[in-house]
């Protein structure tokens, strides 16, 4: 599952 | 934030800076792909697309601002200021073979069918094959100045740190996004056999010579 929507990393 | 992704974005901005005063200081972009310079601010400029709707920090926004200026100001250094010495006999990739697949993979494989996140995964999966035409340039010409084959090491290591960074989320936050896990691990790969010649013959103090 993708979490720490919205992408935090550059 | 932790280090290893801190370490990462650090290494790639060395890298684009070494780019940078390659070329401002020798007044030259022989040896350097600008089709590889066109891709990677494609990827800033789609990937950033956010960066005013969406704050994540002040160090964010800041490394967001400074890659998009630097990748745009390579790409003008390289065609416009100092075309003259750029090589286009060996900047010889057709980059429409990375586009064109790397674009509908975006549609096929995503998180989201919204336009930002597509964008964003086109981005992604860009980043991953972005190097291809310098690494090409570099077999062509057999050789890499010592200053890019820097360039290279520092820009090979920034995405090999974010894969330890993605371990490092997994177990401490749960977090994962497979499309820039696997992107980045595509990413790394290529660099492999350079990352060998690297440590074999620069850190020697040796010239960069593929095995012709």
């Amino acid at each position: 599952r993708v979490l720490g929507k919205p992408h935090d990393e550059l | 934030m932790n280090v290893f992704r801190l370490v990462g974005d650090l290494s790639h901005l060395l890298a684009i800076i070494i780019l940078l005063l390659k070329i401002w200081k020798t007044r030259s972009c022989a040896g350097v792909s600008g089709k590889s310079q066109i891709l990677f601010s494609l990827v800033f400029i789609t990937r950033y697309l956010d960066l005013f709707t969406n704050f994540i920090s002040v160090y964010n926004s800041v490394m967001k601002i400074i890659y998009l200026v630097t990748s745009l100001g390579t790409v003008y250094l390289m065609y416009f200021k100092f075309k003259a010495t750029y090589d286009s006999n060996h900047d010889t990739f057709r980059i429409e073979f990375l586009v064109v697949p790397v674009g509908g993979l975006s549609f096929l494989v995503n998180h989201d069918f919204t336009p930002l996140e597509i964008l964003w995964t086109f981005s992604i999966y860009l980043e991953s094959v972005a190097i291809l035409p310098q690494l090409f340039m570099i077999s062509k010409t057999g050789e890499a100045e010592t200053i890019t084959s820097h360039y290279l090491f520092a820009l090979g290591s920034y995405r090999a740190l974010y894969i330890v960074n993605w371990v490092y989320r997994y177990y401490t936050e749960g977090f994962f996004d497979l499309i820039a896990i696997v992107a980045g691990c595509v990413q790394t790969i290529l660099y492999c056999d350079f990352f060998y010649l690297y440590i074999t013959k620069v850190l020697k103090g040796k010239q960069l010579k593929l095995p012709a």
